[in-house]
This record gives structure tokens, sequence and C-alpha cells, in this order.
């Protein structure tokens, strides 16, 4: 199974074009392995992504720089998929 | 294992078996009105189904919901069970649903992307494409949603095999896509078609591909707008609704373009609750209610299409 521990969605709100541009930047930037639940799409609509552990700081040092507002929308991922599996296992028992 | 869809849990997600077994269970319990046909195998070789709920008749107008064709959207595929349910459940209680089965034939693929769905269960909860192979690239997959003949290929969708937008080879490249195409081109008289996502809650109607408006925009405009009224009814959700372009962004090669491309005017695409928390990892418990508010707008649509039929 994939390991999701210490993944973090951040939801970024972009607050002009220049802001979303540099989102867009992030989006390019494949090390990182971001994976974009809600795609950059306009400044105002919020932009969620999944940040693999390796990437969160980077991340939030990018944005923070470039006073891009975000906030922690999941802690971590894997402790949300953990509780859906014992969900799961508890009903199928 | 439930014994019967009365004691299935609709309050949890279940695996691609237990949805297939649910399925067979439902047809066991209504063969007079449910039927399932299989319409293609994926990639990976799993049959694809379809449910067909019909009081009888033959070459019907019909109406066409799928659910989970983003594998790791599960709250879609457990709100596809749901609706079934409901429509055996209803058919004969309301009136609404009645009158549109005694006029029209409902089908509904609950798993429109097994392969990727089985993927979500055994390794990668969020994974979202097909599984199949591109040669030259170690990425697997395709945007099941980029893969429609519809502005195939343009802005709004990657070349790259690795990206979660990758468009495919070419237009139907994907078997999971190209045996929708080939039913909906092989019955011909598909009346509406509606395609269901989470999260984000939008209803959104052609086109995504490009900026000019449907040519039946007002009617969809008008219709989009009393579906979200009925679904806010229920729970107060909020739902924005539009064309998809202009409501999100430029998406090339998408369903309901190519849909809308073939005559099939209600085409809509969902896109099912967000709480703002949890995203794709939307909690078992909302799973009833986003259910059931998603019902009450696909009644107005499917009602609105029987009484308007073209």
């Amino acid at each position: 199974n994939e390991n999701f521990v210490g993944h973090q969605v951040l939801r970024i709100s972009a607050a002009d074009e220049a802001q979303l541009q540099k989102v867009k930047e992030l989006e390019d930037l494949e090390h990182l392995k971001l994976d974009f639940w809600r795609d950059p799409a306009r400044a105002g609509i919020p932009i969620d992504v999944r940040v693999p552990f390796p990437s969160v700081q980077s991340v939030k040092a990018f944005l923070e720089y470039h006073d891009i507002s975000y906030e922690i929308m999941i802690e971590d991922v894997q402790s949300l998929l953990d509780e859906e599996k014992q969900q799961m296992a508890a009903f199928q028992a | 294992r439930a014994l019967s869809t009365d004691t299935f849990n609709y309050a949890t997600y279940h695996t691609l078996d237990e949805i297939y077994e649910f399925m067979d269970l439902l047809v066991a319990e209504h063969p007079q009105l449910v039927s399932k046909i299989q319409i293609g195998n994926t990639f990976e070789g799993r049959p694809i189904h379809v449910l067909k709920f019909s009081t009888g008749g033959t070459n019907r107008p019909a109406i066409w919901i799928d659910t989970g064709i983003h594998s790791r959207e599960w709250v879609t595929q457990a709100s596809g069970i749901w609706f079934a349910k409901k429509i055996t459940k209803d058919y004969r209680q309301d009136d609404t649903l009645r009158v549109i089965l005694d006029n029209m034939d409902i089908f509904l693929e609950i798993v429109t992307n097994p392969d990727g769905f089985a993927y979500t269960h055994k390794t990668n909860r969020m994974w979202r494409k097909t599984r199949s192979r591109t040669p030259g690239s170690l990425c697997v997959g395709v945007d099941p949603n980029r893969n429609w003949d519809a502005g195939f290929g343009k802005a709004g969708a990657s070349s790259n095999p690795c990206s979660e937008t990758y468009h495919g080879k070419f237009a139907n490249s994907e078997v999971e896509v190209k045996s929708i195409v080939d039913f909906v081109t092989k019955h011909g008289k598909i009346k509406a078609f509606i395609s269901i996502h989470s999260y984000s809650q939008l209803l959104l109607y052609p086109y995504g591909y490009t900026s000019d408006p449907a040519p039946d925009k007002e009617e969809l405009d008008q219709l989009a707008k009393s579906a979200v009224s009925a679904l806010t009814s229920l729970h107060g959700t909020k739902f924005k609704y539009g064309s998809i372009i202009d409501t999100i962004y430029q998406a090339s090669g998408s369903t309901i373009d190519w849909t809308y491309s073939q005559g099939i005017k209600y085409s809509f695409t969902f896109e099912l609750r967000d709480t703002g928390l949890r995203g794709f990892l939307l909690p078992a418990s909302q799973i009833i209610p986003t259910a059931e508010e998603t019902w009450l707008a696909l009644l107005k649509i499917m009602d609105h299409t029987s009484k308007h039929l073209y």
C-alpha cells in the first residue's frame, strides 16, 4: 500500500493573477510530486494540493516567500486513511 | 456480506467485489425492473457493468447516469449504489419517478473506472486515472475525463503521461471510455447524460473546451438552477452552476462535451460534496446525505428531460 504519512493537503488562496501564476509554477515542478485536488483555475477559487512529506517545507517556504496565503486542510492524510480503513473493517466485521 | 439490498450498508464505502455483489442482489430482487448489462472489459480485464432500470417497452428514450469515472472520488460510487436502491424503492411510490420510468429507461454505471477503483482499495487510495499502459512511459493511466472526442488534446488536458490530466494517445483510447461511446452511439436514444464527480459542489454543463456558449445554454442554465435549488433544499448544501469553462477552467476531451456533441441536450456533470476539510476523503457518515441531496437534483433533470423529449 502507498503510504501517505506526513502528506498534507494545503488550501491555497491566490489573491490575484500573479499569485495564481506562481502556484502554476509549482505545478510544473515535477520533483515535488504535488497532487492537485483542485487545480489553479482563477484567483479567488481555492486551490487544494496534496503535498508529500519531503516537499512540505519547500512548498510552504515558496508560498510564504511569495506572500500567498494558505491553510492546512489536512494535517496528515494517512491518519484519515487509517480511520477510513478501520471504519470499513468494522462494518465488514 | 449483505444477504439483501435491505441489509446492505449504504453508509460505508465498499470494494469493487461488494459493489458488484450488490448489483447482482438488486437484479435478483427486482427482475422486472432491473437488469445488468456488460458493456465491455477494462484494460485489466474486469467486466464493466451497467444497471438498466426499465418498466418495459423497446427502443425507449433513456437517461444515463455514471459515477466513479475518477476512481478516488469514493463518495460518487457510494452515491451510485444508493441511487440504484432508491430507484427500486421509489418507482411505485414517487409519482415523478414513476412517470419517468413509464416513458424512459435509466442506465446507471456505478463504477465507471473499475481498474482504478480496485487500485484505490489495494494500492493507492489517491489514484484517479485508468490503469492502462503508455508505450515508452513508466507512468500509468489516462484521465478518462480528458479522453473523449470533443476538443481532444486541446488546452485543458496534458500530453504528459505522468500528469493527472493526461489525455491519452488518442480519443477513446481508454476502453472504459470507448465502451460508453459504443453503447451510447448504438443506443441512439439517450436524452440525458449525467456524469458524477466529487468534490467542490458544482453542477456543470457544456462546454469545457471552448468558451463558445452551448446552443442550449439558456435552457441548461435554467435547469441547472432548479436542480441546484432542489439539492440545496434538503441540507442547505450550496452548489454553483454554469458551463465548465466559465465555472472552473478550460478542460478539453471531457465527457459531457462529447455527449452534447452527439445531440444529447441534457448533458451535465456534478461535483459532489466538499466539507472543506476532507476533500476526496469525505467521511462515510456523509455518503447518505450527499446521495439524498444529489438525488433531488437528478430527479429535476430527469423529470425535465421526460417532459421535454426531443
